[in-house]
């Protein structure tokens, strides 16, 4: 696996960014699991915020109105009213900080507008201008703040037992223990960590992680535990917390073993590869191989649902002009599947089975966006959608080579819009200084 | 995108306080209809 060696930051200019090399931020609503994802779409260019003044000279706080002239993710460009076409004095703020506030906040806290100094000079009569400048436009509504403080509490707590795949052999999985909470996602502590070093990284809606028992209910490997006495104060996460998966029918024309498709490979997740159903789990779940990397008793098959958007039916990858990687060893190159089914004896899954909705998701080729580095998912890093592929984006992390691109799903919980990590008070990485 | 999101625009009568005095505009602002 490729993992990547570097030093988190904590001022990640994102404006700066954004502005010097005409960028878009995709849009917060393309991220339904981020705070505000699921109402974000009345927040557009033009709407007005009252902001603090900083162009005065008065020593208390002061505010005054300003209008978005630009949004990327959580964070929009804003110019104060009265500076018309002026840019001189724009600035970036995350929208959902305390400090950005709808129209009328001022008044119903008792605190005046005050006009920029640079400004004030221009117009005789504010009244009249702000009347003039805000009848008819738009404001946030008045719970824009309560909204963006509910949608941050997350029901994940620390000493929350879950299950979680073992990162060292992913065919199982182990109890841990959530150590911390940080806009959704968990760091968990694998139970038997004697100094709690032994961690793992995931977003609570990761399909990674499942309530305690759930490995035994549908047949997956598990490592039992040594810890036979929970902790004070430790408790199951409850079951409702997780992330439900498709309710299946395995009962008629199912997948079995030995069936072969096209699979994001878990340890190189730039990669689609050959892949073979190893085992059939229940609840739709399926132990998947990566064909020419096996480990011969099977410590790194992968468990996939059936209706993940990581797997894929024999031809999807020739269909999509995406290359898709041989199994390793094979000599008869190009790989072409009906060869190699014949040679193998196999057959394909068949296509029914997959998933094929591909929802709405709005991201286009070119949006930046922050993504969790998921060969090392305690990091966030500055990032690009650089190919759409139906529900599949392949992203790339600014200031690396292509080979650490990753093929993530348009739902997936480790991507986030512009400024989510300043949101949840998390470094983000800028990966290169000289980018 | 804000109908789908189950909120809409509506007019509101909004509050403006400046050194001068206070007065209201009407602006948009949209209520959550969930």
């Amino acid at each position: 696996a490729k993992s990547k060696s570097v030093v988190p930051v904590e001022g990640f200019d994102w404006g700066q960014y954004i502005c010097s090399n005409n960028l878009v931020g995709a849009p917060v609503s393309c991220f339904k699991h981020v705070p505000m994802g699921m109402c974000w779409g009345d927040i557009a260019e033009g709407v007005r915020v009252e902001v603090l003044n900083s162009d005065t000279n008065l020593s208390t706080k002061v505010y005054w109105v300003a209008g978005i002239v630009k949004l990327a993710g959580f964070k929009a460009l804003l110019r104060y009213e009265g500076f018309d076409n002026d840019s001189s004095k724009d600035f970036w703020r995350n929208l959902c900080i305390p400090e950005i506030h709808p129209v009328g906040w001022c008044a119903s806290s008792g605190k005046p507008l005050v006009p920029p100094k640079s400004i004030h000079h221009k117009y005789s009569n504010w009244k009249a201008f702000l009347v003039k400048r805000l009848t008819g436009a738009k404001t946030l509504p008045p719970d824009f703040a309560t909204k963006v403080q509910e949608n941050m509490q997350y029901p994940f707590k620390k000493l929350m037992r879950v299950e979680v795949v073992d990162k060292t052999h992913l065919c199982r999985t182990r109890v841990a223990l959530v150590e911390q909470v940080f806009g959704g996602r968990l760091r968990l502590v694998y139970e038997e960590s004697q100094d709690g070093t032994d961690d793992f990284w995931c977003h609570m809606y990761s399909p990674l992680i499942h309530s305690i028992g759930w490995s035994r209910s549908i047949g997956h490997r598990f490592k039992r535990s040594e810890v036979t006495k929970k902790m004070e104060g430790q408790m199951d996460a409850p079951s409702q917390l997780f992330l439900k998966v498709k309710d299946v029918d395995q009962s008629g024309d199912w997948f079995k073993d030995g069936m072969k498709l096209e699979a994001i490979d878990p340890l190189n997740l730039s990669a689609i590869c050959v892949a073979t159903v190893r085992k059939v789990l229940a609840d739709g779940y399926l132990m998947i191989g990566i064909d020419g990397s096996e480990a011969a008793d099977g410590s790194d098959w992968f468990c996939y649902h059936s209706a993940s958007p990581s797997i894929f039916p024999v031809g999807f990858c020739e269909i999509n002009s995406i290359e898709l990687t041989p199994p390793r060893g094979y000599t008869k190159l190009p790989f072409k599947w009906f060869d190699y089914l014949r040679e193998m004896g196999s057959i394909a899954a068949p296509v029914k089975l997959f998933n094929k909705e591909v929802p709405n998701h709005g991201f286009r080729v070119g949006m930046k966006l922050e993504a969790v580095d998921l060969m090392e998912p305690r990091l966030v890093c500055v990032a690009t959608v650089t190919r759409i592929v139906h529900r599949l984006l392949r992203i790339h992390f600014d200031g690396w080579e292509d080979e650490y691109d990753q093929w993530v799903d348009c739902e997936s919980a480790d991507l986030y819009p512009v400024g989510w990590c300043q949101l949840t008070a998390q470094k983000i990485l800028i990966l290169e200084a000289s980018n | 995108a804000a109908e789908a999101s189950g909120r809409k625009w509506e007019q509101k009568q909004v509050q403006i306080k400046t050194l001068e005095g206070e007065f209201s505009v009407t602006m948009w602002a949209s209520d959550d209809k969930k």
